[in-house]
């Protein structure tokens, strides 16, 4: 089954 | 001190109704823009990021950045006690332990007074960095609802393939598989019920269904909703509101088969 990636693989803590 | 003044209490009634079951507690950012909100749900698959601009609302006060930290279960139930027409007005002092709800019906002469106390919520704060999306998708919000709850009968995650033959919403699970493919559709008579597709080059990515079927609550605020997309990076599921007001999810995608 396809992988959950999560937002902080993408957005950065600011 | 904020006094925030909305016409028809029903804009913050299904902005709340559309998020509180992603995230609980949330700080709503007043600053002289308007009002923010950005919280992650307890995985960090999926942000929401509303912002209702200072013009949605008549008069707007708001002289120094205020936090407030709210729980939805608590605004929730207060804002059930407004009419959807009710005039509402929040207001908080600074630096504020309550924030004060005021309900006014346009008609009778009723007025009714809340206060939610308030929480102290240290949210980090995501950057969320622009993107030129390489697809970007305006269809009906309702079309979009139904599919999401359509495929979601099938399976946990779909795939989403844009190409210049137009958008394919496609899954597999269990008891077979299903297909939506849309292309772009123009509506003379009713432009709400447009499909609009603009593509700079082809896009393929899966994503939650139990996510998009969450966000879909948002569906009764906006007759459209617009879906962008890019390789490796989260889905941006946007619902526009009056005055450039917006009620944005991300969804952060899944990868490998």
């Amino acid at each position: 089954a396809p992988f959950q990636t999560d937002l902080y693989n993408y957005f950065i803590k600011s | 001190m904020l006094e925030a003044r909305l016409e028809q209490a029903n804009l913050l009634k299904k902005v709340v109704d559309a998020i509180k079951d992603l995230v609980q507690d949330c700080n709503f950012d007043c600053n002289d823009s308007g009002i923010a909100l950005q919280a992650m749900d307890n995985s960090h698959v999926a942000l929401v990021s509303m912002m209702l601009k200072s013009e949605s609302f008549s008069p707007f006060r708001c002289d120094r950045n205020i936090a407030l930290g709210i729980n939805l279960t608590s605004l929730t139930k207060v804002l059930r006690c407004a009419a959807n027409e009710d005039i509402l007005t929040l207001k908080a002092e600074d630096a504020p332990d309550v924030v004060n709800l005021v309900f006014e019906s346009a008609e009778s002469d009723r007025l009714s007074e809340y206060d939610i106390k308030l929480m102290d919520i240290d949210q980090e704060h995501l950057g969320i960095p622009e993107t030129e999306y390489a697809a970007t998708i305006s269809m009906p919000s309702a079309e979009f609802q139904k599919i999401c709850r359509d495929l979601m009968a099938l399976s946990e995650s779909v795939s989403i393939e844009c190409t210049k033959e137009g958008v394919k919403f496609a899954c597999s699970g269990d008891i077979g598989s299903g297909s939506v493919t849309l292309r772009s559709h123009t509506n003379v008579e009713k432009p709400q019920l447009n499909v609009e597709i603009d593509l700079s080059e082809p896009v393929a990515l899966t994503f939650s269904l139990k996510y998009l079927v969450n966000f879909c609550k948002a569906s009764g605020l906006s007759e459209q909703v617009r879906l962008c997309l890019s390789n490796e990076v989260p889905l941006l599921v946007e619902y526009a509101l009056s005055n450039n007001s917006y009620l944005r999810f991300y969804l952060a995608p899944k990868i490998g088969d």
